[in-house]
Order: C-alpha cells, then structure tokens, then sequence
C-alpha cells in the first residue's frame, strides 16, 4: 500500500491511498483502501491514510476512527492516533499517516516497521522504516 | 496555514536484517516522493493536485505494493485499488479490480470529479477508464520479478501447511487455523526472519 496525506496553505486536508493488496489474495477481495473510513478519510479535521492487513483496518474503520475521536472527544491528532493505533486495532496489523487541518502530523504504526516520510513548512523533515 | 505532508509506503513485518542497499533504494524513493509534494506546496497547488502527484510517483515505483508491482492474486493476476477523499467537502472517489490502469489514484480521483459517484469496481471501473483516456499498460508492465517470486513463495508455504486448504486459505479469516503465530507468515506472505525482506 502507499498513501499520502496533506495539508496545503489554504488549509485543505486531503488523503490518497493506492494499494496492490496482499500477495495471493482471494480473486475479487476488496480491501481497506476504497472503503470509505477505513484505509483512506478526511474530513474537516483531518486525513488519514492507512496500511497494514485490510480486514483489520476495516473492522477497525481506521481513518474514520481517528476523525470521529478528534471531532467527539475533542482529541488532538497525536491523541486519536494513539487511541487507534494502541487500543482499538490488533497489535501487528496496522499503520497510517495523518494530518490535521491545523498542520500538525502524525505517523504511528504497530507493526515492526512503516515506509513513510513527512515534512512540513517549518522545516521538520522525516523518511524512517522502523 | 503552514503546509504538511505525510506519506507511507506500507506497513508490515520488516525485518531489521533489510540489506543496507535496500534500506537506501527505499530511503531514496521515499525521500524522492517527499520532495515531489514539498516542491508542489511550495509552489502553492492544492493539496489535492499534491496528493495525487505524490502517490502517483509511488505508484510508479516498483519497490511499492501499488501500481506497478502490485502484488499477484492466487490466480497470478493484478487487481489495483485506490481512494482520494477531500476533507472539507467530504467529496471522494475510489476504485477497485483494476487489471490496466497504470495510476489508479488518478481513476479515483476522476471518479470523485466526473460522476455522481463515489465507488466503480472491475469491468465498471475499467469501461470508466477507458472512457476517461487514462493510461493503461498489459499486466506485463505491473509484474515484477519481486512480485511473481512473493506468489510462488506463498503458495508454496501455504502447501506445505498441515492443515485442510479451506483452513489456510487466508489465515486471519480463519480463526480455526493452525497457523498459530503471526510470526509464520509476514504482511507480506513470506517466512518471517528465515527470508530476505522483499516489500509488503
């Protein structure tokens, strides 16, 4: 799976994903990538894009989760990931990166490892694996 | 507003034994597709022109699970899937079963704008794409040789299990299996520890 999400100077929060899945799927799986909320959302608040194991994300409704916290619990974007990435998903199975509509990032993962880089206009740059 | 940008690559069992040139190759390209969106921010596009762009990038690159290098289905095929979603507008556009579309983020992305949509999947999405002009390629162009070796090794772990073929067909589906840690089988279908890392 690869994923971006951002936040432009207008404050426009935006989430794409694209996936192949996973090496022998079933013909005709759907993952979490198209589903609405699961592996891929934004709203007003924030977007997200996730990867890991699909069925999970899905169970988990992943990207809509972890708006849903910050809109309801009044949750900051570090927060509401947190409560996705630690409690709500099965250790193992699960990551994302997301943005909030105030700039702040983040990139969580309970896997061993995640592909992913980020930056942002006051000079934070990040690329890790683990 | 300040801009930001976050992407990833996938997530999974990588194994901290990754060769070093390996390690660099996937620094490289994600490094490569960070300064493709800074770039675009700093030129003031939209976050929606820079997510596309940012993701289509990946897409190209094989060393990713998406577009070309797409994993292989038990049938040895392609099925490609994508969504875009627009955070103030809640507007959005996804597609599923793509056997041609060489950047489906960009199929998904025209599903959003051109229909009254949000979801086209197999035939549908492909008559869509057609219909759009979107770049299409043969299956030869998304297979690698990462790819077709990821199948032959799955399936060749999945024959040597000791369980019935319904019961290890997809194991987190089948809570009744006998594969009983997840370290058996990585995210990405190969024996964890005893294999070099080969992407999600």
């Amino acid at each position: 799976t690869v994923g971006c999400v951002v936040i432009d100077k207008l404050g426009h929060c935006v989430a794409a994903t694209s996936t192949g899945g996973r090496t022998n799927k079933m013909v005709g799986r759907i993952g979490d990538t198209p589903l609405v909320g699961a592996g891929n959302y934004a709203n007003h608040l924030c977007a997200v894009s996730a990867t890991g194991i699909g069925e999970y994300i899905i169970r988990g409704m992943v990207g809509h989760n972890v708006a849903a916290i910050m809109e309801y619990k009044g949750a900051s974007l570090a927060e509401a990931v947190t409560e996705v990435i630690d409690k709500q998903v099965e250790q193992g199975t699960t990551g994302l990166v997301a943005v909030s509509s105030s700039g702040e990032l983040a990139m969580a993962f309970n896997t061993t490892g995640m592909y992913r880089a980020a930056a942002d206009e006051s000079g934070y740059y990040e690329v890790g694996i683990w | 507003m300040k801009w930001a940008i976050a992407l990833h690559g996938g997530a999974g069992d990588i194994s901290k034994d990754m060769p070093l040139q390996k390690k660099e190759e996937v620094e490289t390209a994600l490094s490569q597709c960070l300064q493709l969106g800074i770039s675009a921010l700093r030129d003031s596009c939209s976050a929606m022109d820079v997510a596309e762009l940012v993701v289509r990038a990946l897409e190209d690159n094989p060393l990713f699970n998406a577009g070309r290098g797409s994993v292989l289905t038990t049938e040895g095929t392609i099925e490609m899937e994508a969504s875009i979603m627009d955070g103030p507008s809640r507007k959005c556009g996804a597609v599923s079963g793509l056997t041609s579309v060489i950047n489906p983020i960009s199929l998904a992305r025209l599903v959003m704008e051109k229909t009254p949509h949000v979801y086209l999947a197999f035939a549908g999405a492909e008559m869509f794409a057609r219909q759009q002009g979107v770049a299409t390629a043969e299956p030869k162009y998304f297979l690698t040789e990462k790819s077709t070796k990821q199948l032959h090794a799955v399936q060749q772990l999945l024959a040597r299990q000791t369980c019935s073929s319904e019961d290890i067909t997809y194991k987190e589906a089948q809570p009744t299996c006998k594969l009983e840690s997840s370290a058996d089988v990585s995210l990405n279908g190969t024996l964890s520890g005893s294999q070099p890392f080969i992407g999600e």
